[in-house]
C-alpha cells in the first residue's frame, strides 16, 4: 500500500459519501445517471469475485463489501425508494449502456492477463469501470446546470482514478515485478474522460460561479 | 512469482 493508492480509495469513498449524502439529504437523485450507477455494481461484482477466496488485509476486504454495498445501495434506491425514485430524470438518461457493458466484455476476452475465468472478469470491470462514467458525464451535459454535490461526487470519482495512475507510477519504480498496463492504459483513458469535465469544474471553481457544461 | 496471482488493488 502506497500514499497515492491509500489517498484514491479515499477518495473513491468520499465521492460514494457524498452521493449517498445528496441522496439521502435531499431525497433526490436529479442529475445522477441510474445507467452509471448500475454498471459500478457490475463492475464492483464482476471484479471482487474472489472476495471469500483472496483474503488480502482486512482493509482490502471492508472496502470491497463497502463498495458494492454503497452501489447497491444506491441502484436500490433509485429504482425502489418511493421519493427518490420520482426525482430520477429518466428522459435524460438515455445512454445505451449495454453495449459499453458487451464492448467491455468482448475486449476482455480478447486482452486479458490469463485466460482464466476471475482473470477475464477482472479485465472486464477494468474496462468497464474506464467507460461507466459515460452515461453520467452525458447526462450531465444535456442537463446543463449541475448542482454542488452532484459536481462534486464526479470531480472526486475523476480524481480517485488520477491517484491511481500515480500508485502505479511509483509501483512501476519500486517494485520489480509490476506490471499492471492493462489496470494503467485504462486508468489513463477513465481519467481522460473526466479531461473536459475537470475543466469546466476548475472554472466555475475559480469564477466562484455555477458548475455550467456547453450543451 | 506469485503477486501477478491475484490483485491486491481495489
Amino acid at each position: 500500500m502506497n500514499i497515492f493508492r491509500f489517498a484514491g480509495d479515499m477518495t473513491h469513498l468520499i465521492s460514494i459519501v457524498v452521493l449517498l449524502l445528496k441522496i439521502y439529504a435531499t431525497k433526490s437523485c436529479s442529475g445522477i445517471s441510474l445507467k452509471t450507477q448500475e454498471l459500478y455494481v457490475i463492475v464492483f461484482l464482476a471484479r471482487y469475485l474472489d472476495l471469500f477466496t483472496d483474503f488480502i488485509s482486512v482493509y482490502n476486504t471492508v472496502m470491497k463489501l463497502v463498495f458494492i454495498g454503497s452501489s447497491l445501495a444506491i441502484v436500490w434506491c433509485m429504482r425502489m425508494h418511493r421519493a427518490v425514485k420520482r426525482t430520477y430524470d429518466k428522459e435524460l438518461d438515455t445512454f445505451r449502456h449495454y453495449f459499453l457493458v458487451l464492448g467491455s466484455f468482448v475486449l476482455a476476452l480478447l486482452l486479458h492477463e490469463k485466460f482464466t475465468f476471475q482473470e477475464i472478469f477482472w479485465a472486464f470491470s477494468i474496462y468497464l469501470e474506464a467507460v461507466a462514467i459515460l452515461p453520467q458525464l452525458v447526462m450531465l451535459q444535456r442537463s446543463g446546470n449541475v448542482d454542488n454535490l452532484t459536481g462534486q461526487y464526479v470531480f472526486f470519482l475523476g480524481a480517485y482514478r488520477a491517484f491511481y495512475i500515480l500508485n502505479w507510477i511509483y509501483r512501476f519504480f519500486t517494485e520489480p515485478h509490476f506490471s499492471r498496463w492493462i489496470a494503467c492504459l485504462s486508468g489513463l483513458v477513465q481519467t481522460a474522460f473526466y479531461a473536459d469535465f475537470f475543466y469546466y469544474y476548475f472554472i466555475s471553481w475559480k469564477n466562484n460561479a455555477k458548475l455550467q457544461l456547453p450543451a | 512469482e506469485d503477486d501477478d496471482d491475484f490483485h491486491d488493488e481495489l
